[in-house]
């Protein structure tokens, strides 16, 4: 069955900036 | 994380679809900071702070043509439209709503491409953000972007005076929608 992550709107926008600079290095 | 809910509303899935769309729109905000001129000569935490801090009210900005005020509607970047009265009756309505209305105010001031983008970058290079390490040169880049935008309103709405100011009361008006909202939960399937 589908199952749903809950993340704030700042947490999620903090993860995929960090995940972008840590791909970028 | 670690909160789970009930997947079989419907409103999870439209709120998941806004989610999704987050994370392209994210990634171009951190493309578009990399070419403000003088983004890329701070230290690598204080790019990461900035836009980290500001993210949120870049979308504010940039989502204001996704709105269609006079219909009342969202159209989000999957090209799905939704109406706002929908949008209100999921958990972030309030959201929805705010954001109209900002976009309404934004959309009286008619800026160009090129207004908007500096505006943009103003929003992003604020030195009173927290966990900023060199405030000196964040301070410098963002007089130096400020003086740009001011430069290019006076330029181009010479017969409106009040423009540049206008668009400076938004910055406050930002910062306080970010306060509210940016604790909004979204949900993303696993």
């Amino acid at each position: 069955p589908k199952t749903h992550r809950v993340m704030t709107l700042a947490d999620h926008i903090s993860h995929i900036i960090t995940q972008d600079f840590a791909r970028n290095q | 994380p670690s909160l789970y809910v009930d997947p079989s509303q419907r409103s999870q899935e439209i709120w998941e679809e806004f989610s999704l769309s987050f994370i392209p729109a994210v990634r171009e905000v951190v493309e578009f900071a990399k070419r403000i001129p003088g983004f890329r000569d701070l230290s690598e935490y204080d790019q990461v702070s900035l836009l980290k801090n500001g993210t949120f009210e870049v979308l504010m900005v940039r989502f204001a043509s996704l709105f269609d005020v006079a219909e009342r509607t969202v159209t989000f970047l999957t090209g799905k439209c939704y109406s706002l009265e929908l949008l209100r009756s999921l958990r972030a309505g309030q959201l929805f709503t705010s954001m109209c209305d900002f976009s309404e105010k934004l959309a009286t001031l008619q800026l160009d491409k090129d207004e908007m983008s500096l505006f943009i970058a103003v929003v992003l290079v604020s030195a009173d953000r927290s966990g900023i390490q060199d405030l000196k040169s964040v301070e410098a880049l963002q007089d130096t972007l400020i003086r740009a935008l001011r430069s290019l309103i006076m330029t181009n709405h010479a017969n409106e005076t009040t423009t540049f100011t206008k668009l400076l009361l938004k910055l406050p008006e930002l910062r306080s929608l970010n306060n509210i909202h940016s604790e909004e939960l979204l949900a993303f399937k696993v």
